[in-house]
This record gives C-alpha cells, structure tokens and sequence, in this order.
C-alpha cells in the first residue's frame, strides 16, 4: 500500500513511483512520435536515431543544435550514419507538424516548449495513427446542441 | 503461472466474431461482460471502489448504445469480454511496458482488455485532484469498443488527459461515433407523456412547466427536448420516480386539463389511478372516498379494458382509447362514449399516404407541447396526426390525418437501455 493519511488518499507520497521519462529534446520526440503513430516505424525504441545536425528546424537553418542522444531504456537503438538524411529529417518535421496540428498547437514544425508540453501530457497508451482530426459525426451539425446541464 | 500469464495476453485469447457490415470492426453480440481481474487491483483505491467506478464507465456506454455490460465474476476467464486490471511497468503479461507516473496513464486493445498504469494517481468520483479513473475507464472502453483517437475538443476520445469539471458526459457527436459502429437505440414503450406540474417562482408567481417522460417496462427516461437526449444517469425505475402506480406495464397516461378539469391518470390492465401531481404520488382515493385503483369500467363508462393507449384531446375535450384496431371516443363533460363509436382507427385518424398507416394494436399515443403535435406510437415506428397548423397551410389534408411514418429514434434520441445489473446505481 502506498503511504496515505487523508481519508481521500490525496496526499500520497508520489515521488516513491517511478516517474516516465519526459520527452526532453528532440530524440525523445522522435521516439514519442513513432510510439503514437506519427512516424511510421513499428519498433520506435530501435528507431535509427538521426544524427543532432539532421534536426535543424525550418526556422534556423545555419543553426545547429546540440542535442544530445539519450539511450537509457533503448540499448538496442543505433546511431544514425555521419551522412546527412535529409528525408529522415523532413519525416520527423512532418511528423510533428501533424502532431502540432491535432493538438490545435501552432504548426511550425519547430520543436518548441509548447509541443514539449503538449507531449508530456498526460495521455492514452494507444496509437494515433488513423485518428480523425474533426467531428466524426454524418449527422446534421444543427441537431447538436451543448448541453448546459451536466449533473447527473 | 505461466498458463495463466498466457490467458492473459490478447493474442491467446480465441478470436472473437465481429460485425463488419460497414467495414468497421465492433463486437457483434449486444451484451458484453467484464471483469476487474484479481491480479490486477489498483493499491490507491478500495476494491469496491474500482468496481463501481467501472460499473458506472460502462454504463455511460449503455446509456448511448444498444449495448450493455455485466460483471462476471465467474466464469472461466477466458470466456470474459474485457478484463480491466491496473499494473506498473512491465504488468500483467502485457506487451506494452507502463512508463512509471506521468505520461502515458493507461491503454486498452481494440475488442480487448484494458491496463491501468498504477504509477499514475487515479482518484475516485468527486475527488478535486489526481486523474479521474471514471474518465479514462470511459475512454479506454471507447477504444475496446472500437473507437480510434479523435481530436476534437470536447470529446471523451481525445488521447490527452484534462482535468475534468465537476461532471463529465459523452456529448452529441460521441454519442454518434459509437453509433456508427453499433446502431442506434430502438424499441417499444409502454406510455410516453408531458407531465405538467405547477411550481412557484421565487416571487410567488405560478408558472407552468412540463417534462417529457418516456416508459418501458419498469423504466423511465426523463427525456430533454431542447438537447436531444434523455437525463444523465436514466433510465430509472417507475417506482423511485412515480408513487403509487404500478412498477411496471403502465398502459397509458392522460392529462384531463379543461377550464374545470385537471386530472391525471394513469391505466394499467382493467384499472386506473388518478395521480396527484402537486405531492408527486398517486392519489389513495377519489373525492367521493372511494379507493384507487379504480376500475376503468367505473370510471370511464363504455371503455374496454385492458386499453393499448390513450390520449386527451383539448380541442373536444375528449379522451381517445385505443384497443385493437378500434378507438373509443369519450367525452369528459357528459363521462360517457361519443356516439358512433368506437370506430376503426384508420378512419377516425385517416392515412395521409396511402398504406402508411399504424392500423391497430398501438404502443403508446402522446400529445407533445414541444412539436404541439400528436404522435402514434407502434414498434420502433411514429405517425404525427396532422395538426391545425398543417390543416391551415395545406387545407386538402383531411382532419385528425396520419402522417407518413418515422423512426421513433430518429426523433427522440438514445433512449437507451442499460443492464439490469446497471439500474440500480
């Protein structure tokens, strides 16, 4: 049992769990892209990670980032060639233009504190891809109306 | 042991059958079972807890879909439609590892199970902090049911955790996503009816208001037109919400309500009760003493019994009984059957289009001051009676006409019901 002493459990001691590893830079991007489905790969934890100059954003492009790789937890990844991929490139900015636009963020395809933000939200396990980005509904959009009482 | 972590994992499970009439994947059977598996309790909340909070995830489904949900608690695991369990890290025999608090708080198999990262701090109902459990049960049963990610605000299927408000509903459009997949709610009632009720305002004035009450068997559904779905949290029982009437099978209802008269009653089988409106029960007995129920044969002279249903007319101040292909006009003022009738259904209330007629055996008949119409009700079919206003703009419509018939569902939405195991939460 984990430690409580209010009577609605609230103050349980949450720094004893283990904590998830935020999406911190641009390969934790990369890896929560291809876990939900923004990238196409099926085993994102063995995603050939590009090298740091491949992640120059459309915004700074005689900038380069040092970003560093983080292999904890992948130790089966591989680094990327020392050749330049640019299409692997344009498939993470693709990607995370989708990302930033289904999160109705502004799309850029810069990785910015926002997107990180929207990434470490707390969210469903369960792949995106194939997601709609709208109403689903095949229904006259004039019979919705918003419900203004919610009590049940 | 490892037998049992293999029962566990979706892919030793035997394939279940699917409908894909629309090229989409659901389950094809309409009662589905569930279970918190004993492997998999939450350490944050009371066992009885997690169970009622998934109880009641499952029945906000119900309540927008044909399809209801039952614990089993058991039959052999394997025959189980979805196991629920909470783990941490690598869990349950579970493919997908959980990622420790933060993040990602749980995730579910299409036509599958769902997993519950116990790293993440779930709370119960009413509880100001933590992640809601009832809010990502619901959207993890969404995606069992077979409903992808949608990025809509608003909507329960959005991947990312909001706090939520005080309460939270599946709104319009989800409602029509599982729809899509499942069909909508259709079936029979008993008796559908305005009630009217009188209540005082704040300054003492007396205003009038009415609601919209749909019956099926023992249950009832408030139902709310201005939004175009039932009550939260209904159907309820007949006996919590009406005192003093029968639990189950009303046949009909009717609001006598002339410049003298205001009564209600209610019929079932060869004998009616008169409902006290302003106490919100039936009345014990009549003005002259005499004990309800009464017997129809006493109280409406000339009426058979038992009736199928029955509605008040305000413009003749007459009481139609329906029974068998035959009505029966009765009149409040002189308490005695028109003459010349009964007559056939078809010709008191005439078909607008030829064939397109209920004929006989009706379910319910109901006069609704929201369309100001009349409705038949037969199955899960409707006919409107032609109305004054639709005599004035189209004059060749004939008087008391039936109109061409409807879906009952398509008028009134996601009537639903919900498990019998699920009425009483």
């Amino acid at each position: 049992e984990k430690v409580f002493h209010s009577r609605d459990h609230a103050d349980v001691d949450m720094t004893l769990h283990h904590h998830a590893d935020l999406v911190v830079d641009k390969d934790t991007a990369w890896q929560f892209l291809s876990k939900y489905g923004f990238l196409k790969s099926d085993k994102w934890d063995e995603q050939n990670l590009p090298e740091e100059a491949e992640f120059l954003s459309d915004e700074s492009p005689d900038v380069k980032d040092t970003v560093p790789l983080i292999h904890e937890g992948t130790s089966s990844s591989r680094r990327g060639s020392e050749s330049d991929n640019p299409t692997e490139s344009s498939n993470f900015i693709s990607a995370l233009k989708e990302f930033q636009m289904m999160s109705g963020l502004p799309v850029t395809g810069v990785f910015d504190d926002a997107t990180k933000a929207a990434m470490n939200k707390p969210r469903c396990g369960v792949s995106d891809r194939g997601s709609p980005t709208g109403p689903t509904s095949t229904q006259n959009p004039t019979l919705w109306s918003p419900n203004a009482n919610r009590s049940r | 042991k490892k037998r049992h972590l293999a029962m566990l994992l979706s892919k030793s499970r035997p394939r279940r059958s699917t409908g894909d009439e629309l090229g989409l994947m659901a389950f094809s059977k309409k009662v589905l079972t569930w279970r918190l598996i004993g492997e998999g309790y939450s350490s944050q909340l009371s066992i009885d807890d997690q169970k009622y909070i998934f109880k009641l995830a499952f029945r906000m489904w119900s309540e927008v879909s044909p399809l209801e949900f039952a614990e089993d608690t058991h039959s052999p695991l394997e025959e189980i439609d979805i196991k629920l369990g909470f783990g941490t890290g690598r869990h349950l025999g579970c493919a997908q590892t959980f990622d420790g608090a933060g993040q990602e708080f749980a995730h579910a198999w299409f036509l599958g199970d769902i997993h519950f990262d116990d790293d993440e701090h779930f709370t119960g109902l009413n509880a100001g902090t933590g992640i809601s459990l009832l809010k990502v049960a619901v959207h993890e049963i969404g995606h069992v049911l077979g409903l992808p990610h949608i990025y809509r605000p608003g909507s329960i299927m959005q991947p990312s955790y909001l706090p939520q408000d005080s309460s939270f509903e599946l709104d319009w459009l989800d409602r029509k996503a599982i729809q899509q997949l499942y069909g909508g709610c259709k079936g029979r009632f008993s008796t559908v009816f305005d009630w009217i009720r009188r209540e005082r305002t704040a300054y003492g004035e007396i205003v009038i208001r009415f609601n919209t009450y749909f019956m099926r068997d023992g249950w009832y559904w408030l139902y709310e037109n201005r939004s175009n779905r039932t009550r939260y949290g209904d159907p309820v029982a007949v006996r919590v919400g009406w005192h003093g009437i029968p639990a189950s099978g009303v046949d009909a209802y009717v609001h006598v309500w002339t410049w003298t008269l205001d009564a209600v009653y209610f019929f079932k089988g060869t004998r009616y009760w008169r409902y006290d409106s302003e106490n919100d029960q039936a009345y014990a007995e009549d003005s002259e003493g005499r004990k309800y129920p009464r017997l129809i044969s006493e109280g409406f002279p000339g009426v058979p019994s038992p009736i199928d249903t029955a509605f008040f007319d305000r413009r003749n101040s007459h009481i139609y009984f329906f029974k068998g292909m035959n009505v029966y006009s009765f009149d409040v003022v002189t308490n005695a059957v028109a003459s010349g009738f009964p007559q056939r259904i078809s010709e008191v209330f005439p078909a607008v289009k030829r064939g397109d007629h209920p004929g006989g055996y009706l379910d319910a008949s109901y006069f609704s001051y929201t369309h100001n119409a009349v409705f038949l009700l037969k199955g899960v079919h409707f006919w409107r009676l032609v109305s004054s206003r639709d005599r004035w703009l189209h004059p060749s419509l004939p008087r008391n006409g039936v109109l061409p018939g409807q879906q009952v569902d398509q008028q009134w939405f996601d009537i639903c019901n919900v498990h019998d195991s699920a009425l009483k939460m």
